[in-house]
């Protein structure tokens, strides 16, 4: 499975929409200190469920984009294409696709997740990730300063890494 | 059960060590289970760089941990692989030879896989099939695409 | 007693906004007592970047952290003056414009106290009196005087 | 108060002894990864007395040179020379000097403190350094990683910080 396309709306420091394109490869992503760039980290791995407090955020309400001057905006949301997951998702699609389009919402103070556009709970999308050894809290992703974590954690959080993998 | 935890392990430690040699350029690293009789005790990680005595995880300097943590994490893709990467500064610790045989390491690794790195770092840039800038106005996030130019200076 | 302490916090408190003004071009911090009343509550780091709303310390960027970390050791020169700082690789999350800031400031405090910093960012190496180069060299450690040289790209 | 010279001989990766002067004003100490930096920075912070678990080994042993093949060595030794205590050092010192020779070795697995070539209790170096505001464990003190440790303190721990700078 691939990560087609990210984009991005009124989530942290992202007013207007942004949207990227992440094709196979290797990406980089540039910037001077302070413009986004792990913001950009947060939505990936917010639209994959992590909760807002592992988003450098204290509560939800706090991930709604808060301009310089002014009220924060009522809505964010943050809208991942997945492709190639084949015939793991048979069972979680509305129907067969190619395509995936996986989004979240926070509005009112509540997140709502949402699978081809229609309203879905949690749930569904972490057994969907599952199913392509995806996960948001997973070694795979790697946070801002947590590199050295791994080897820091005990010997026995270490021994259920294997497991997570075996 | 038992036999399969054993296999991952053993694929899983045998991959460490080769993405260790690859980044250290010579050395050892494996996995080991505290008590080897004992298959819930902790999961220890050995890693000797070249030319030096082995010694504890902790005593290695902040660049080391750093290799070391990393081949850790992709050694995992032995026991299951991952359809993406996305590392946020992992490199801050490295000097420029690391950052380059790293640079080398995850081009390999995004053959197979996506790899999503942020950096500040040209030698990561560099090696990369495209590059995303970030900029702040007016506290707003824009995101343009950036050509990769090559540089006089190599 | 008590008047000591709060003359020493604002001393600290707007040797901060100082500090944080010089290295982020802008912006305000100051430090607060949870609890004003209350002598013994904990103490607060208000930090706004600028053009940003004040946010929590925890949603500042790693690089911005990491000049609010330092203005804030620094600050602490206000309230007893530290005849040395020693400074392993505080520099790693920075971007260049912002090693360059924080290199022009340690600078200045090398005017009254010696600044021993550990790097491998050329924009801070470039503003020492002095550089060490360490080699390792079979299993050992030697240190090398180094000549800063100018280099032809500025 | 300045640090005039930092002198290693068999702690961590320093077989032969190395001398390093430090002088007023700005010093920059560069090398590739694992050369030995962050150990030069733990022998200045040991010699002043900081505890072996502050300096990434578990016991004072650990601190003793092992070359790649053989032996660990049986002694290490760091001395650092101080000038301009001034008066401040009054007491402290067997006799009035403008420099003062501190050192600390490891040997048989327990550690000794000397000042001017005379053995002394940790006690005493910890006043001289006090004299001169000098923490071991101090903020001026920044070990590689933790530079951001100060701000994910509690506010109770930094509140505490003021009381020991006020
Ligand atoms: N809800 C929000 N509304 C507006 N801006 C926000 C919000 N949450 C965070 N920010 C801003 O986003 C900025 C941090 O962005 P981010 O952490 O992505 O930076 P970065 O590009 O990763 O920088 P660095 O290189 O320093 O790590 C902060 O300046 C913060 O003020
Ligand atoms: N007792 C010891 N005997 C010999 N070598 C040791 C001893 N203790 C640590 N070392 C070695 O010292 C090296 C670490 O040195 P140090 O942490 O100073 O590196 P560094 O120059 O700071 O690197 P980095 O830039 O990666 O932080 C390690 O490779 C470690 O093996
Ligand atoms: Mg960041
Ligand atoms: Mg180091």
């Amino acid at each position: 499975a691939t990560i087609e396309r990210l984009s991005i709306a009124g989530f942290k420091s992202f007013r207007r929409r942004v949207t990227i394109a992440f094709h196979t490869g290797f990406t980089a992503i540039v910037g001077e200190n302070g413009t986004g760039k792990s913001n950009i980290f947060d939505a990936l791995t917010f639209v994959m469920g992590r909760r807002s407090r592992a988003l450098r955020a204290e509560r939800v309400e706090q991930l709604l984009h808060a301009p310089p001057t002014g009220d924060p905006v009522e809505e964010a949301e943050v809208a991942l294409t997945i492709a190639g997951g084949g015939t793991a998702w048979g069972d979680l699609l509305p129907m067969p696709a190619d395509e995936v389009l996986l989004s979240r919402r926070i509005a009112s103070g509540a997140s709502t997740y949402r699978l081809q556009g229609r309203t879905c709970p949690a749930r569904t999308v972490e057994a969907l990730l599952g199913e392509i050894h995806v996960d948001p809290n997973g070694f795979h992703i790697v946070e801002q300063g947590m590199v050295v974590d791994v080897l820091e954690r005990s010997p026995k959080r270490r021994r259920e890494i294997l497991d997570e993998v075996a | 059960k038992r036999e399969r935890f054993f296999s991952v392990m053993e694929a899983v430690s045998s991959e460490l060590d080769k993405l260790f040699r690859r980044l250290f350029n010579g050395g050892e690293a494996s996995l080991a289970l505290a008590d080897p009789a004992n298959i819930d005790s902790g999961l220890l990680i050995r890693a000797r760089p070249p030319a030096k005595e082995p010694r504890l995880l902790d005593a290695l300097s902040g660049g080391e941990k750093t290799l070391v943590a990393i081949a850790f994490v992709l050694a995992l893709a032995a026991g299951r692989p991952a359809p993406f990467y996305l590392l946020d500064e992992v490199d801050a610790a490295l000097d420029k030879a690391n950052s380059e045989r790293l640079a080398n390491l995850l081009k390999e690794y995004a053959r197979e896989a996506q790899v999503i790195v942020i950096s500040h770092n040209e030698e990561l840039i560099r090696h990369a099939d495209r590059v995303y800038g970030v900029v702040m106005r007016e506290g707003a996030s824009e995101v343009v695409a950036m050509e990769l130019v090559a540089h006089a200076r190599s």
